[in-house]
């Protein structure tokens, strides 16, 4: 049985998608079976990882509603690398749309339970909010990583999270678990930013992450080449820090 | 009658509560009366305007559902700064529930009809959605101001957003026009975020603003003491970009 973990946090441009690329990506590597569900309707995990957008019949919009088996929607862009199911603009109007349904949480829950079968891992990529698509990432999800940018604004986003976290546990999915809370562009030099990191460990300690990502330049780079960071400039400080923590995250979520 | 500007862009953390905070407060300090409206669940305007949203009895939620007058919700934190109609927690519900209404884009509109005959502007600070907090915003407004971050990632959504604007004048709201597109943490430095925004420039030729907003740390900070950049640190470029974009951005509103 695959672990489902949902990469999520309702604030914007924090690394959501970077970290759910990059970690699907070293996991991938490391010999684990590893699906990738793009659930943002911006689809920019499909474009990180070097998927076309304009011809796909089958994403993951059809996925949900049942129009296409999961199947026909996985593709694995390079031998390398993580399979995926990629998002496309339609994904825009699916949250009105689930709104309608009898039980509209649990539409993916349902949908992954075949592929989980024959993975080690899925790792969905959340949209900025916690609307229905949101809600369905952690009703289907055992655990849940947070990537937080290391600003002000950020912090303020993190214990409504951590409410709404309590309350699908407690009413839709009891398994529910924090995985970790990832500290992203980080900056050592700046005084603001040191502080920030002092907040999060003094309100979350236990949930933090050891590892923390700096800020790299050619993080954006590898986007516009559709490539990973940890192939497309391994080297990198925050490539080396995606290393990292696909291994700190193995030891969380697979040896228990 | 005011003028209502959206603040937009689905795309995460590219500096839409900034710019609306910025250009709200550098209008109001040029004389202009100037309504903020925080329209996203996270609230980020409302804090950096340093509203305290624990003791908020009547917030936008309240004014949307019509459990509260208008006038009640306006807040003035300080002589100088521009009135809002602070965000607290409970909108995140919002959207849910404005799916069960009948005209369920047209409640901003409404809301904003009688104080749109005592203002200058009112601005929005829209989520990182296209969803129907978004559409409303859309609807009430006659321009919109979209903030695009110079990363590759940002292009993507531009197209995505153009045909969704393009839909809402067509069925919704014929008097939306693009007011324009500001690119933000702009860094000359480096050779893709100068491709990033020839790709702009070439796409959009008229519509992109003269002035671009430079990246500049005191931004998280100036947030984290609740006071807009342009007062908090003057002298930055940033608070000088911004002084220099409400020029621009009245030119382009109040002189048709
Ligand atoms: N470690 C990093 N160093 C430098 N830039 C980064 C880093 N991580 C992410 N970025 C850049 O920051 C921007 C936001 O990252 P990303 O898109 O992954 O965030 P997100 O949380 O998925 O955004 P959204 O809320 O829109 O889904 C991107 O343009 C990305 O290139
Ligand atoms: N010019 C700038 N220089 C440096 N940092 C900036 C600048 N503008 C914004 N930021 C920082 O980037 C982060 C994102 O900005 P902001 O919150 O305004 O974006 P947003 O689009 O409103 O995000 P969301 O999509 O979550 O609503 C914030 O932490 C802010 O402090
Ligand atoms: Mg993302
Ligand atoms: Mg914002």
């Amino acid at each position: 049985m695959a672990k489902i973990i949902a990469i999520t946090n309702q604030k914007g441009g924090v690394g959501k998608t970077t970290t759910a690329v990059n970690l699907a990506a070293a996991l991938s590597q490391s010999g684990k079976r590893v699906l990738l569900v793009d659930l943002d309707p911006q689809g920019n995990a499909s474009t990180s990882l070097g998927v076309d957008k304009k011809g796909i019949k089958h994403s993951i919009y059809e996925v949900l509603f049942g129009h296409s088996p999961l199947k026909k929607a996985m593709i694995q862009p390079t031998s390398e690398s993580p399979w995926i199911i990629p998002a496309t603009p339609d994904l825009s109007g699916a949250e009105i749309e689930l709104a309608g349904l009898p039980d509209r949480e649990q539409q993916l829950r349902r949908c992954l339970e075949k592929p989980s079968q024959e993975m080690d891992v899925i790792i969905i990529d959340c949209p900025p909010s916690l609307g229905l698509l949101t809600l369905n990432a952690l009703v289907a999800a055992h655990g849940v990583v947070i990537p937080v940018q290391c600003e002000f604004l950020a912090l303020e986003g993190l214990s409504q999270l951590m409410r709404i976290l309590e309350i699908v546990r407690k009413r839709l999915n009891p398994d529910l678990q924090i995985t970790g809370i990832l500290l992203t562009m980080y900056d050592k030099r700046s005084k603001l930013i040191r502080q920030v990191v002092r907040e999060v460990e003094k309100f979350f300690p236990d949930q933090v992450f050891e590892t923390n990502i700096p800020r790299n330049i050619t993080v954006s780079e590898s986007q516009s080449f559709g490539t990973p960071l940890i192939w497309f400039d391994k080297k990198s400080k925050a490539a080396k820090a995606y290393q990292k923590l696909a291994k700190e995250f193995s030891k969380r979520v697979f040896s228990k």
